[in-house]
């Protein structure tokens, strides 16, 4: 989950 | 999810509701940007680009779909509606988009976490929405008295910008690794372009008269 974070924000 | 995301999308879901409402149902756009709106398709399809490669949930999927479709069918309502876009304020509401699009995208390809089309776009998308309101915020100011349902949009859109930010400072102290700058700083300026709005907003709230932003 290394760039995922804030990725799955809209 | 935590508590606040979830008020935030649920925030900017009812933004989106409250413009349809006045667009579809009193079948008018006055006072509605257009540039802000074409802003926001352009926001929503640069972003959305992982929609079809990478899956995140199915509320996350839905909710672009939501996105995409309701600020696409408002740009079309606004432009082509043969009712509707007799109400559009044409004449005050020329803002130049290009003056934010392109300093966006040249900020996007300079200051960005991957040089990929993808991450690139993406990074545009922050930018861009970060100041999409702008032409909203300049035409409001033109009008004289705002209607309640104009006023609630915009109402509606600080808020979810608002709840976002408490959304990420509790997901910087409950996520590790959780630190994501270029979201973090284009959400906070885009929020304080509604500090001077939230205080208008309330002053008419409180004094229970009609919303007017000085000119």
């Amino acid at each position: 989950m290394e760039h995922t974070s804030g990725k799955d924000e809209l | 999810m935590n508590i606040f995301r979830l008020a935030g999308d649920m925030t900017h879901l009812a933004s989106v509701l409250v413009l349809l409402l006045k667009i579809h149902t009193i079948k008018s756009c006055a006072g509605v940007s257009l540039k802000t709106q074409e802003l926001y398709a352009l926001v929503f399809a640069t972003r959305y680009l992982d929609i079809v490669t990478d899956f995140i949930s199915v509320y996350n999927t839905v909710m672009k779909l939501i996105f995409l479709g309701s600020s696409f069918s408002i740009v079309w309502y606004i432009r082509h509606h043969r009712v509707v876009r007799r109400s559009y304020d044409k004449d005050q509401d020329t803002f130049r988009h290009y003056l934010l699009m392109i300093p966006c995208m040249l900020l996007a390809l300079f200051v960005h976490e991957k040089f990929t089309f993808k991450e690139v776009m993406w990074t545009f998308s922050l930018y861009l929405e970060a100041v999409a309101i702008l032409p909203q915020l300049v035409l409001l100011q033109r009008t004289r008295n705002i209607d309640n349902l104009t006023g609630q949009y915009v109402f509606l859109l600080g808020a979810y910008r608002g709840l976002y930010i408490f959304n990420w400072i509790y997901r910087y102290f409950t996520e590790p690794h959780f630190v994501h700058w270029i979201t973090w700083i284009a959400g906070v300026v885009q929020t304080l372009l509604y500090a001077d709005f939230f205080y208008y907003y309330f002053e008419s709230w409180k004094n229970n008269v009609r919303l007017q932003l000085p000119a």
